[in-house]
């Protein structure tokens, strides 16, 4: 899912 | 946090500091395009929209922090400040912020990892991202003679996108289930634009003169 991972980018 | 991300990172809030600086002390927003920063300013309020609701780390929400407040301030900059606003190229900067925003709503509603507000908010912002630079490319193309800050400013941004790019490739890597195509075609999108405006900008540094762009 789209909430994990590339979340924590800008 | 990986090298790539950190130095994609720290060339993006360079860019931010440039523009700032430019406009701050020089009282100069000449080339610049305020659609460009307005799409920017869109980008940042619909992808941070989680700011106050994840905490991810303090890192993350001071960043975030910064691009809001840094996005904003330039529109105001350029939109408000008296002196500011009377460099500001408006006859030369046309191009429509509703022709990028449309097609990028329309496109996040049907293309989205998951169909909620804040989900396709994100997947907006990404896709607007992707072909905000787009004004200011045609103004650059325009305007064809272009100051060192206003060339610096456009190369650091293509250098975080390119930067972003490296990241992925090292998180899919390292990373266990990090594969998000959304993200990264909009990126390779975004990133590609740029690759035009590269081959100047190096060309001019090659050899040594002022940057300027084929009519």
């Amino acid at each position: 899912s789209a909430s994990t991972g590339v979340k924590d980018e800008l | 946090m990986n090298i790539f991300r950190l130095a994609g990172d720290m060339t993006h809030l360079m860019s931010v500091i440039v523009l700032l600086l430019k406009i701050h002390t020089i009282k100069s927003c000449a080339g610049i395009s305020l659609k460009t920063q307005e799409l920017y300013a869109l980008v940042f309020a619909t992808r941070y929209l989680d700011i106050f609701t994840d905490f991810i780390s303090l890192y993350n929400t001071i960043m975030k922090l910064i691009f809001l407040a840094s996005s904003f301030s330039i529109v105001w900059y350029m939109r408000q400040h008296k002196i500011v606003r009377r460099s500001y190229d408006k006859d030369q900067d046309t191009f429509r912020h509703l022709f990028l925003i449309l097609p990028c709503l329309l496109l996040a509603l049907f293309i989205n990892e998951k169909f909620t507000f804040k989900e396709v908010m994100w997947t907006f912002s990404l896709f607007l991202e992707a072909v905000a630079i787009l004004p200011q490319l045609v103004l650059l193309q325009r305007t064809r003679n272009i100051d060192n800050l206003t060339g610096q400013y456009v190369f650091l941004l293509g250098a975080y996108r390119a930067l972003y790019i490296l990241n992925w490739i090292y998180r899919y890597f390292t990373e266990p289930h990090y594969v998000h195509w959304i993200t990264w075609i909009s990126g390779l999108v975004q990133t590609l634009l740029y690759a035009d405006f590269f081959y100047y900008y190096f060309n001019s540094w090659k050899n040594n003169v002022k940057l300027q762009l084929p009519a």
